[in-house]
């Protein structure tokens, strides 16, 4: 029954869409039915699951702005078992579009409802921002992924995440909770990335995965591909990493 | 006479406030006098030049919401010659509050009118979008300096940037146009950021800097000891590269 997680960090550049891509593959791969939904106006899950942007005619624009049925713009991608809705640069107006909406917060989450049972996991990729794109994945997920990347200024905008996320939960979706923290772009010689991670851990605990995903040139140049990691170089560290981690969002089932 | 740069890429991670910190102490250290205005909700650029967040009454939000003059929440930094305009949490709730009010988009402009003439260089310092708070800084702005890095997801954002910016130049700041571009964290042995730095250069032509911001792990150490780089390492590769910029950023002087 469709697990939905959101992506999040308004940090910039912390591997989110990484994140969402990869485990989004690497569950289709191990036999569930995954879609990924990009939520984000750059659109790049749309191009690392290999879409061509440019060609589409409909994408989640449409489905948040103008009420499309949202398995209207579901396209099947490279991967077996993994299925897209895609953004494009449209997406950038919804949220001045939204604002004035009726329940705004709730506009995604309606969407998702009528296609939900037809996936096992849905992954939501955010923008780097808490605003309405961000909130709207919020309310429409289960569980929130926090992607924290290993460096000084990432450990900054946790409490301003915190915030917002115990504003939706207690406002929007009573049942939301962040099942994971996963470090990312970790470069084990440096010091630096070391202290980060020991920070990390104490202030979030066991929440904090034990898959550390580390700095791996392969998952910055399996996009160029339009190739999630996982099939681009299947042995590489950060495909390996991706995949340890995809077993254990999997394994959250059972907890319930 | 105070000559205003935005730094701005909606692509989240590139190094916008690395840049805008790295350049404003550096020409603050060749003997100018320098303001540095964070504009980010996350605060980085405010903790990159070692001001404690938690301990300030006032910050750029009240400038921009409550109209407090700029002066009042200007501060000195331990850079010779560079001031900052601090930036806290409360930033968040900025463009939603700004979203009606009469010319919302020159906010920031207005604000920084009354304080301009005191120095010779004022930076800005933007988060990773195109939302309101952005758009007032291309507003505010003489000429805008765009970070690039060299990966591949940083391509896909441009096009979304020169149509902003374009947009801004038609309707609000006739003169504005993109002094730099300057691409960051490259790392020479990677197939990958070669090719990104010459996908640049055909795009954007002479625009695009001669220096190249190497991957340099002393750049990302430096926030956790509050302080520019090219103050607490001033011999390394990211401060000799970040010096070389700021000496083309005070000759764009001579072009007018
Ligand atoms: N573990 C890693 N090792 C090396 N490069 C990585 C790793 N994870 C992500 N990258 C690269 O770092 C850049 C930032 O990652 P990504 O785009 O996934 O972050 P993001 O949080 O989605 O960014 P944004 O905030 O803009 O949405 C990308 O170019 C990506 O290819
Ligand atoms: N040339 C570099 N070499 C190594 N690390 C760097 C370099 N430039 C920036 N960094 C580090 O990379 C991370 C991203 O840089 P920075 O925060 O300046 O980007 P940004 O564009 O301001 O991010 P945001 O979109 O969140 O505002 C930071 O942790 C920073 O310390
Ligand atoms: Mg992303
Ligand atoms: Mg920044």
């Amino acid at each position: 029954m469709g697990l939905v997680y959101a992506v999040v960090n308004q940090k910039g550049g912390v591997g989110k869409t990484t994140t969402a891509v990869n485990v989004a593959a690497s569950v289709a791969l191990a036999g569930r039915r995954v879609l990924l939904v990009d939520v984000d106006p750059q659109g790049n899950a749309t191009s690392g699951v290999g879409i061509e942007k440019s060609k589409l005619a409909n994408s989640v624009y449409h489905v948040l702005v103008d009420d499309l049925p949202m398995e209207e713009v579901i396209l099947r991608t490279s991967v077996e078992g993994l299925d897209v809705v895609p953004s494009t640069l449209d997406l950038a107006g919804a949220e001045i579009e939204l604002m004035t909406r009726i329940s705004r917060e709730q506009v995604l989450k309606h969407a998702i409802e009528p296609i939900r049972q037809r996936y096992d996991y849905i992954f939501l990729d955010t923008p780097p921002s808490l605003g309405l794109l961000t909130v709207n994945c919020l309310t429409a997920c289960d569980r929130a992924i926090v992607p924290i990347q290993c460096e000084y200024y990432a450990l900054e905008g946790i409490t301003q995440l915190m915030r917002t996320v115990d504003l939706v939960r207690r406002r929007l979706n009573p049942t939301l909770r962040i099942a994971h923290v996963l470090l990312t772009m970790k470069d084990p010689r440096l010091r630096l990335a070391q202290q980060v991670e020991e920070e990390v851990r104490a202030f979030f605990g066991d929440v904090v995965s034990p898959v550390v995903i580390p700095r791996n040139v392969r998952l910055s140049e399996a996009p160029s591909f339009g190739m999630p990691v996982v099939l681009y170089d299947p042995k590489s560290r950060g495909a390996e990493a991706y995949r340890q981690f995809a077993l254990e969002v999997m394994s959250d089932d059972s907890q319930g």
